[in-house]
């Protein structure tokens, strides 16, 4: 099945 | 009716005050979901905000108070500079009742994400309970729903153990009735799959609006918009990827 992604990989920590 | 809609995807957040009104931002713990919520000042019949602060509160502690409150009850919130605690007093000027309480307040060493501007592929507004419905319904069937936006419509689509199901959205205009209508803004066709566990959470805020909005380019987080009169609360939701 698909995998479940963060969203650490989209948004940044400023 | 926000405490609620929010208090069960994060446990600990600070409430932001100031001269633009109370904001606030949290993940959840598996950093899936965000939430993102602005209550602007003119939301309030009064607000007063000297310098820039952050009240850490415990969403279930301020829930538990809150139940305190009537409905017509007038809130107000106060906090010193520094503060320990969070005051809440509701007042019923019908029979002069007024009700104190202090919740401790905690400091949240919280991490605020930045989240880039995004051209989105698909804008789709529709009645907020119809989502809700949809959500719940296929629920029943998967962990996962599919979500397409062409330009027939919006397709949210599900398999699981028992069978599949799918639920496809035409673009209407209800000229009567505004917030019945579904409206698809498409550059682009978009298909995502999200987790239905968290859209069923997200779902928590139906009340806050009569209308929600989806915003969805591939392979970028869900947003999902409830706007109030004077603010808004916001969800993110991290797609699932590859097969």
């Amino acid at each position: 099945g698909a995998r479940q992604s963060t969203l650490g990989s989209f948004f940044t920590l400023p | 009716q926000v405490v609620d809609a929010i208090k069960d995807l994060v446990q600990d957040c600070n409430f932001d005050c100031n001269d633009s009104g109370i904001a606030l931002q949290a993940m959840d713990n598996s950093h899936v979901a965000l939430v993102a919520m602005h209550l602007k000042t003119e939301g309030f019949s009064q607000y007063r905000c000297d310098r820039n602060i952050a009240l850490g509160v415990n969403l279930a502690s301020l829930q538990k108070v809150l139940r305190a409150a009537q409905n017509e009850d007038l809130l107000t919130l106060k906090a010193e500079d520094a503060p320990d605690v969070l005051s809440l007093v509701f007042e019923n000027s019908e029979n002069d009742r007024i009700s104190e309480y202090d919740i401790k307040l905690m400091d949240i060493d919280q991490e605020h994400l930045g989240i880039p501007d995004t051209e989105y592929g698909a804008t789709v507004t529709l009645p907020s309970a119809e989502f809700q419905r949809i959500c719940r319904d296929l629920m029943l069937i998967s962990e996962s729903v599919g979500i397409e936006a062409t330009k027939e419509g919006i397709k949210f689509s599900c398999a699981g153990d028992i069978g599949s199901g799918a639920v496809t959205l035409r673009q209407n205009a209800n000229v009567d009735k505004p917030e019945l209508s579904t409206t698809i803004e498409l550059q682009e066709p978009v298909a995502l799959t999200f987790s239905l566990k968290y859209l069923v959470n997200f779902c928590k805020a139906t009340g806050l609006s009569s209308t929600v909005t989806l915003s969805l380019s591939n392979e970028v987080p869900l947003l999902i918009e409830y706007k109030m009169e004077h603010g808004f609360v916001r969800f993110y939701l991290a797609p699932k990827i590859g097969d």
